[in-house]
């Protein structure tokens, strides 16, 4: 069945990067690489990883934007290096 | 703006001084002032490079140009788009168009109200006139277009990553959503992360009220702004046949003709599938042609937009739109520019005019032109549509946090975007009004950019204690602020009250918070160490904390007990921003609670000196009165005026 789960769209936060403000290009393709590993542990591989990621929240928020089901997101929501897992949401100008 | 400005920086004595925040703050030169939002248009004179040096060597950040997109200038010096979250989440591919560039008019509007350049000679089709001005007119400015229509938690996080690194001084949000978990909303978690970076983040407070607990982007790290008026009336008046006459708002042409027309209400004109309830609001083909032809036509306001109401009379054949407010909407009356001769009514005037058109065999009625008034009163006075406190997610904190301008608002506009935003309207306009919380939020974010310039060193915490300390509660009739009822507001309208800019400049004492104290705040909510870690390994949150006296004790320049039972001590610190000087308190006590402040002065030798004291508020012999009573503390040196509001309730 979960081959068949609606998937959508999600926000996976993870706190702050340790890397300083002061970034670098090595820095910043460390922390893609650890999203994708992260994600490829959840969906089987690092292709899935790489096609379900769109963000990678790289220079000062740590996280990224994929597109998962309820399932997986339920699952990385458990891990203790995620702070919180929540739905891309829409929001209003006022 | 062409009037907010002047509104705000006026004194007590009707004169805006020479030495106003705008000269103090050198009109916020070099700060620089980014918003999150639908883009900007960068043709715009609000964004115009001309007599601007270089860039401030500090900016990392730059302009997407491609697509049409935008060139960075002198002022204007970022922009940048984000849509992948809006396409994750089913949006047209082809509507997100990879640009920066403004199609809607929302973001060039509230980015010039922040930080826009002074541009005399702005006009709406005609109907209104003046110079447009900034609130920080001399800072840089960029934009981070993450709204699409809607604006979506994965482009604001993008938005927010990028702002940050590219390092603004000043982020402006108006944007809104319904209020919740602080790590599961994505305003409050880049804002979180912005005020660690140093960045002052304002943000709307809501269009949803007066619904009570509407209060939106309660972070107390965010600097949370409700709307209310000014003085600036556009006035069109609905005249009657029997003689009654009521002054009403409208950016509209005139009448055709100088006679009486036929009036009809909505309801009258139903046609014979719609309910009277649905034609009543003008809601889209309930409205009879064969009825409403040639007549001017009252609409109830509520369930559409204002100006959709006038475009549905208008296909009806009306020549004219009342539009007659509902009950919660009040005395708040809106100058829409409508596709036809229109006014919009207060409740009660409104109901007069319904009440005429029932009764009366042969209503007739005009509209005259929309007319400019200055100075007129009272004013400030809440919007109805401000969204309320208390604060839903941490009601220790109270919310919103201040109110500024936010109704009528003149601003720069898209040229790629009509002012109905109707497809088929082919008017363009450089300046637009609009009202909203998204209007009032970037004249905060231009007072904390004048902040930021005069206090470079200043903490996002400070600069927003000092907008708050020093605002007011009376309107220009020097009576408390009113509701859009005209009943008295209380501060889950207004927060601490209207910003005074010049005021802000000179707060005396203000009320600091460090990173590390929010940590300790989410440490008294009950976020657990291990989560609290990813943000600073070294965090270890305090035992005594992590109760309720956490929160009550939290720093914050206003004072909330939602449950108040016996009596409770809440402790507080200031420190010095002037010179050396001696503070006495004055408290207005809440109904039925007893206040005593220890000490009851304060001998600051020098400025960055810091000094706490405790406030104990003890519930009366006679207990409370039901729901939450108000009152405030005042620290002052005869010169300084340190306000912070008190909001209680029983337990």
């Amino acid at each position: 069945n979960s081959a068949f789960a609606a998937k959508q769209s999600y926000v996976v936060y993870m706190g702050a990067h340790t890397h300083g403000p002061d970034v670098t290009q090595q820095d910043l393709e460390l922390v893609e690489n650890s999203h994708h590993n992260f994600l490829a542990s959840f969906v089987g591989s690092q292709d899935k990883a790489k096609e379900a990621i769109f963000y990678s929240y790289q220079m000062n928020i740590n996280g990224f934007a994929a597109i998962l089901d309820d399932e997986q997101a339920a699952e990385i929501a458990k891990h203790p290096g995620v702070v919180s897992v929540f739905p891309n949401r829409a929001r209003k100008l006022q | 703006t062409t009037r907010s400005w002047d509104f705000m920086l006026l004194e007590n004595n009707g004169v805006i001084p020479s030495d106003s925040a705008w000269k103090k703050a050198r009109f916020g030169e070099d700060t620089i002032i980014a918003n999150l939002d639908t883009g900007v248009w960068p043709e715009s004179k609000s964004f115009s490079d001309e007599g601007y040096g270089p860039v401030p060597s500090r900016w990392k950040g730059g302009c997407d140009s491609q697509n049409g997109g935008v060139r960075c200038n002198r002022k204007l010096i970022g922009a940048r788009y984000f849509n992948r979250g809006f396409i994750a989440a089913g949006g047209n591919a082809t509507e997100a168009i990879s640009s920066p560039r403004d199609v809607a008019g929302h973001g060039t509007h509230t980015l010039s109200t922040a930080g826009g350049n002074f541009v005399p000679g702005a006009s709406v089709l005609g109907l209104v006139n003046g110079t447009a001005k900034g609130g920080s007119p001399k800072a840089r400015v960029a934009a981070y277009k993450i709204c699409w229509g809607n604006c979506f938690d994965a482009d604001l996080l993008a938005g927010f990553d990028m702002a940050i690194h590219d390092g603004v001084d000043v982020l402006s949000i108006s944007v809104g959503g319904e209020a919740g978990d602080y790590f599961s909303d994505a305003i409050a978690i880049g804002s979180f992360h912005a005020i660690q970076s140093g960045i002052v983040v304002v943000c709307s407070a809501g269009n949803s009220g007066p619904e009570v607990a509407s209060v939106a982007n309660v972070a107390p790290w965010i600097v949370t702004v409700g709307a209310s008026t000014m003085d600036r009336e556009f006035q069109a008046f609905a005249e009657l046949r029997n003689g009654q006459r009521f002054k009403g708002s409208s950016l509209s042409k005139p009448l055709a003709d100088d006679k009486l027309y036929p009036l009809i209400s909505g309801a009258q004109a139903k046609t014979a599938d719609a309910s009277a309830a649905d034609a009543m609001l003008c809601l889209a083909g309930t409205l009879d042609k064969t009825k409403a032809q040639g007549k001017i036509v009252a609409c109830l306001r509520g369930g559409n937009a204002r100006v959709e109401k006038g475009v549905q009379a208008l296909l009806a054949g009306a020549v004219g739109m009342i539009l007659c407010n509902d009950k919660d909407s009040g005395n708040e009356i809106i100058a829409d520019l409508h596709v036809l001769p229109a006014t919009q009514l207060t409740y009660t005037d409104g109901a007069a005019v319904l009440a005429y058109i029932n009764s009366t065999a042969e209503p007739y009625g005009y509209i005259t032109h929309p007319a400019v008034f200055l100075g007129t009163n009272p004013a400030p006075y809440m919007a109805a549509f401000s969204s309320r406190g208390p604060n839903p997610v941490t009601p220790e904190i109270l919310k919103p946090d201040i109110t500024a301008p936010g109704v009528n608002i003149l601003a720069a506009y898209s040229g790629a975007v009509s002012p109905t935003e109707e497809p088929w309207d082919k008017r363009r306009v450089s300046f637009m009004l609009d009202s909203g919380t998204s209007m009032s939020c970037p004249h905060i974010s231009g007072v904390a950019g004048l902040l930021k310039t005069l206090y470079p060193t200043w903490s996002p915490a400070a600069i927003r204690s000092a907008i708050m300390t020093t605002a007011r509660v009376r309107d220009n009739t020097e009576k408390p602020m009113l509701d859009a009822s005209f009943a008295t507001a209380d501060p889950f309208a207004y927060g601490a009250g209207h910003v005074r800019p010049n005021r802000a400049m000179d707060p005396g004492l203000v009320y600091d918070l460090t990173a590390r104290d929010y940590l300790e705040f989410l440490c008294s909510l009950g976020y657990n160490q291990t989560m609290l870690q990813s943000f600073d390994p070294s965090n270890k949150c305090q035992a005594s904390n992590t109760t309720s006296s956490g929160l009550l004790n939290f720093n914050y320049p206003s004072i909330t007990v939602p449950k108040l039972s016996g009596s409770v001590t809440v402790t507080r610190t200031v420190k010095n921003v002037a010179e050396a000087s001696t503070y006495e308190a004055r408290v207005t006590q809440p109904n039925g609670v007893e206040v005593t402040v220890e000490p009851k002065s304060l001998q600051f030798t020098k400025a960055g000196e810091e000094k706490s004291y405790k406030v104990t508020l003890k519930a009366q012999a006679g207990g409370l009165p039901a729901g939450y009573v108000f009152g405030e503390l005042i620290w002052s040196d005869g010169n300084h005026f340190v306000r912070s509001p008190i909001a209680v309730a029983a337990t």
